[in-house]
């Protein structure tokens, strides 16, 4: 479904400061796949995740995603390709904070049907577990709530690859579990998968692992069937 | 150095929906603790936290801190307890986003020697491994490291007292060891550490362990030495 080569990106700061968060980074990805992103704090998973989710642009190499180099596309078809192709779940969740946990959650399909989109978003939101919390504001909420938000938000327009940036960073044992049992649910269903995340138990569930440091891949296995 | 009796705190949604955040708790914590709160997500930890903080106060309930009751105390006196004796890690992170690492590292000690200050923030973040960030703004930060920004802030005054909300939610097993190391070297030093945390390996350093659920003390043990 995708296809990184040699892909870099580096952020200058002032004069001679240049922090280079990708440094030729390789990845094929087939779809249907359930893969782990992992690796020290700083080492380039969010960067990573931005470009295989066409948020950020590399400042070189090749990014080719479901037959279309994405440097190639303009502006509104990339947009589309993002809008109905592809979930993505923020390590800093991104939540609007003047909108409800609905409101949020119905953001993706907002041209689409509204009854429908309503509907479908309150069954996202109940199965996070927030079936009791709708009309509550990111504030009104605990970490956790916003976080599946969040996820919810990113479920909403059934997309074909989802990539959730740290999904179970604030939530305890039953809460993950819930969660991976969504992501398992949708990759049984064919849905491409790809997450970060710093727990091993949560890598486990997953069926490749690609690690990353200092902006490269240091190494990328499957995981043993247990 | 604080006693929690009967805290109550609830929120009203709208005219007949209300959150029972917190039912009725009692806590006793002696000084140079070090505690971990844990529980299901939205059981009451951020907000057990944010009244042991004093940044919220709860409405009912009694809560004594260093001898004094905190519902009696003039907003001013509030203020300056909380500024010299508390250091609070936010769950999420808290920072200004239009100040560099450094400026939010300084911020608890603004009223303090320039030159001190400085220095003191300078090693603050040196000691969580961002000795070279010191200029990136919370945007140019990965999300780990906007974590770690927070905790230095938190042990910038040198606090007695420690609250960490999910401090290692968004780092890799290194920079976790590392920021529990800080932690442990506290608390060798007499400083009292309040941890939530959803990770049982997390919860292992410390020495005693709080369970909520539903806004309720649910278990209060000790670690058993290991
Ligand atoms: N400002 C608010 N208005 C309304 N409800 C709130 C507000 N803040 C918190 N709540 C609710 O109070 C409950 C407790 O929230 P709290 O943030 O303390 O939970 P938590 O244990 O920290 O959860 P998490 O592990 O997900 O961070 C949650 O159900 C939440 O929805
Ligand atoms: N906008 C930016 N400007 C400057 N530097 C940046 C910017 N965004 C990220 N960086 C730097 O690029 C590197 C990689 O960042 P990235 O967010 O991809 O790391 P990460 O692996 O997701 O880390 P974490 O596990 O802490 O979330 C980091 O060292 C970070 O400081
Ligand atoms: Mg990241
Ligand atoms: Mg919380």
């Amino acid at each position: 479904i995708l296809t990184l080569r040699g892909v870099t990106k580096s952020y200058r700061m002032g004069k001679e400061n240049i922090v280079h968060a990708l440094r030729g980074a390789d990845l094929d990805l087939a779809e249907g796949e359930f893969v782990a992103i992992m690796g020290p704090s700083g080492s380039g998973k969010s960067t990573m995740m931005n470009v295989i989710g066409c948020l950020d642009a590399p400042d070189d190499g090749t990014y080719v995603l479901d037959g279309h180099d994405v440097a190639k596309l303009k502006d509104d078809d990339l947009a589309e390709i993002r809008n109905r192709k592809i979930g993505f779940v923020f390590q800093g969740f991104n939540l609007l904070p003047r909108l409800t946990a609905i409101e949020n959650v119905e953001l993706p399909a907002l041209y689409g049907n509204p009854k429908q989109r309503k509907e479908r978003a309150r069954r996202a939101l109940e199965s996070v577990g927030l079936g009791d919390r709708f009309h509550h504001k990111p504030s009104e909420l605990s970490g956790g709530q916003q976080q599946r938000v969040a996820i919810a938000r990113a479920l909403m327009n059934e997309p074909a690859m989802i990539l959730a940036d740290e999904p179970t960073g604030n939530l305890d044992t039953r809460s993950s579990a819930e969660i991976l049992a969504i992501f398992q649910h949708l990759n049984d269903q064919g849905k491409t998968v790809v997450m970060v995340t710093h727990e091993p138990d949560v890598a486990a569930h997953c069926k490749r692992i690609v690690r990353m440091r200092d902006g490269r891949i240091s190494s990328d296995e499957p995981v043993p069937v247990q």
